[in-house]
């Protein structure tokens, strides 16, 4: 049994809308639906009620392939890197859940048996340097501050010496949420990225948003270089196509997803649980 | 002969209306397909879509307009009919009060209100209701700093003060401010205890204003969202948030047909000066790119 040529179209627009829902960017969905034209032709079953399943599991080895290497193993890469501290900087638009990310972290790390000091780099706004140094009680991680205003890049320098002197395992560095649009602040970023030299950089997205966690993953990564991503607010019941998006379009792996603003509402990225969301 | 001319002439105006009837076809995907990339919900994109097609079709167009401008007028008709009436929140006495999911901006919107409406020479007060962020009284009270409004909030709230916050904080607010804002605390649907928390919010400071702040980013949820916001506390109006970046805000369009409220303000960036009164026309141009 094989799908009707006739009724090829109507699949393939039916399961573009099943990614558009799930926020996957449209982009991605495109090319998804194109490698399904390839797919769908070859799909061979004993009977037509088989239909509906094979073409489920060949759009999940489609995302899967997509997906595949897209996981980046940090826990992984800490034990692998024998530098000392290791610096990883975060970066993303407003709002993503760059700092609650952090606090996430060095909270998995330091029950892995790794110890962190948290740089309170977002020195602009209201609140910035409290909700870290709040999260940094709460976990008993020091967190080096300066004054409100001062220089981003160094308060990461100065982290840095700290964990050096320290004898620290790694230093979370804290930026400023900014638009990726606004090239005074990306360029602000650029040289907090110079100065901190970070080991890592990670993107910080908001699994709420649609298309736009494409473009902002792709300019942060233009100006900074993106090592890999973690997607947030995924408890949200938001359906994590973004993930995908950011994953495959921007060509970087996913290390964690937020499932929520507790300590432990972080998990290593799999893209099997996340296929199985998108299908929900 | 006259019949061959008269054949002539109406197989030509029968050309044209296949090839206009294509290229309206060819027209309207590319509106859909504008639309979807805004992140307009798939279904009201649909929906909309259907509804473009069908009057592009019917209706006729406008004199000397080309298939493209026809078309174009019905979605920009299509898009104010779902953005609905405007308004402005009024210049008078009132309790409002900012719901919405995390990190959309209701904090710093809170403080471009309190701004923008003491420009306009009203009292405003700031209470402090979100007892879950770290750090959440810190932020609001040095924007109350910066604008140089009342404030009150409780920097040892526990996890359920939230409700005997606002009461207390309006009751102190009310008899010296003209307007009092209260700034709650991210939530999303799924979560009980704090849709719970909302309401009993919403019951102890009886606003006048319900306002729902969302983000330009926001995709596909912002639909579901809006609508479990609205069944808690009757939404009255919206705020539409970080426009200033690169996001269409097509989730806008949801968060209006699910609230059936309109969009009050929208956020222009971090400053406390950066609020706008809602302009349909450069929203709708923005949204179509
Ligand atoms: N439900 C849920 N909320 C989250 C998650 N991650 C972050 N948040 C919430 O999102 C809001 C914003 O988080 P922040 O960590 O302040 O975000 P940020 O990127 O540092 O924000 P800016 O520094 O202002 O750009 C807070 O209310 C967080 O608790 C998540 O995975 N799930
Ligand atoms: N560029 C830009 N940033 C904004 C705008 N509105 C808010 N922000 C930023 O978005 C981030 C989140 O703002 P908050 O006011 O903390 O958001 P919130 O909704 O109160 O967050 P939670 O209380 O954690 O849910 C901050 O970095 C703000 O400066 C805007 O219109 N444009
Ligand atoms: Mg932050
Ligand atoms: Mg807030």
């Amino acid at each position: 049994y094989q799908i009707d040529p006739e009724r090829v179209e109507d699949l393939l627009w039916d399961l573009e809308l099943v990614l558009l829902e799930a926020d996957v960017a449209q982009e991605v969905a495109r090319e998804l639906r194109d490698e399904m034209e390839r797919r769908l032709p070859r799909i061979r079953v004993d009977a037509k009620s088989e239909v509906p399943q094979a073409v489920e599991s060949e759009l999940t080895s489609a995302i899967r392939s997509l997906l595949e290497g897209r996981s980046f193993k940090f826990d992984e890469w800490l034990l692998t890197e024998d530098e000392r501290p290791l610096t990883v900087m975060f970066v993303g638009v407003n709002g993503t859940g760059k700092t609650t990310t952090i606090a996430r972290v060095a909270h998995r790390m330091k029950e892995l048996g790794f110890s962190s000091v948290l740089a309170a780099g977002d020195t602009y706004r209201a609140g910035a340097i409290e909700q870290l140094k709040q999260h940094g009680d709460k976990l008993g991680v020091r967190v080096v501050n300066h004054e409100p205003g001062s220089d981003a890049a160094a308060v990461a320098f100065d982290a840095i010496d700290h964990a050096e002197s320290r004898k620290k395992d790694l230093v979370l560095v804290d930026t400023a949420g900014r638009m990726q649009t606004d090239s005074n602040l990306m360029d602000e970023l650029a040289k907090i990225d110079r100065v901190a030299d970070p080991d890592l950089t990670i993107f910080v997205g908001d699994s709420l948003a649609g298309n736009d966690a494409i473009e902002q993953a792709k300019e942060f990564d233009k100006a900074v270089g993106v090592d890999a991503s973690v997607l947030t607010k995924v408890d949200t019941d938001a359906k994590g196509g973004a993930a995908l998006s950011i994953a495959h379009a921007v060509g970087k792996p996913v290390a964690y997803l937020g499932v929520g603003e507790g300590y432990d509402d972080l998990i290593p990225f799999d893209p099997d649980w996340m296929i199985e969301r998108i299908f929900e | 002969s006259l019949s061959e001319n008269l054949r002539d002439t109406l197989a030509k105006v029968a050309n044209a209306n296949r090839v206009d009837e294509d290229l309206i076809e060819e027209i309207v995907r590319e509106i859909q397909r504008a639309l979807l990339q805004a992140d307009v919900n798939v279904k009201l994109a649909l929906q909309m879509t259907r509804s473009i097609k069908e009057r592009a079709l019917e209706e006729e167009p406008a004199a000397g307009a080309s298939p493209r401008e026809h078309v174009i007028r019905i979605v920009h008709d299509e898009l104010v009919q779902v953005l609905g009436e405007s308004r402005e929140i009024e210049l008078k006495p009132q309790t409002i009060m900012l719901v919405g999911l995390y990190g959309q901006g209701k904090t710093t919107t809170a403080g471009k209100l309190a701004q923008y409406f003491q420009q306009r020479g009203l009292q405003v007060g700031l209470v402090a209701a979100d007892v879950h962020r770290p750090a959440a009284y810190d932020q609001l009270q040095q924007i109350s700093d910066q604008v140089d409004a009342p404030f009150y909030g409780d920097k040892e709230a526990g996890d359920d003060d939230a409700a005997k916050i606002v009461d207390e904080g309006l009751a102190e607010l009310r008899d010296r401010t003209d307007i009092q804002i209260v700034d709650t605390s991210g939530r999303h649907s799924l979560e009980d205890d704090l849709i719970q928390e909302m309401e009993d919010v919403f019951e102890v400071a009886d606003p006048d204003e319900k306002i729902l702040v969302i983000d330009a980013t926001v995709g596909q949820q912002a639909g579901p969202q809006a609508e479990a916001f609205n069944d808690a506390v009757d939404v009255s109006g919206v705020i539409l948030t970080k426009i200033d970046g690169s996001a269409k805000g097509g989730g806008a369009l949801s968060a209006v047909s699910e609230t059936g409220a309109p969009i009050v303000f929208v956020g222009t960036g971090e400053d406390l000066a950066d609020i706008e009164t809602f302009d349909a026309e450069r929203f709708i141009s923005r949204l179509l790119g």
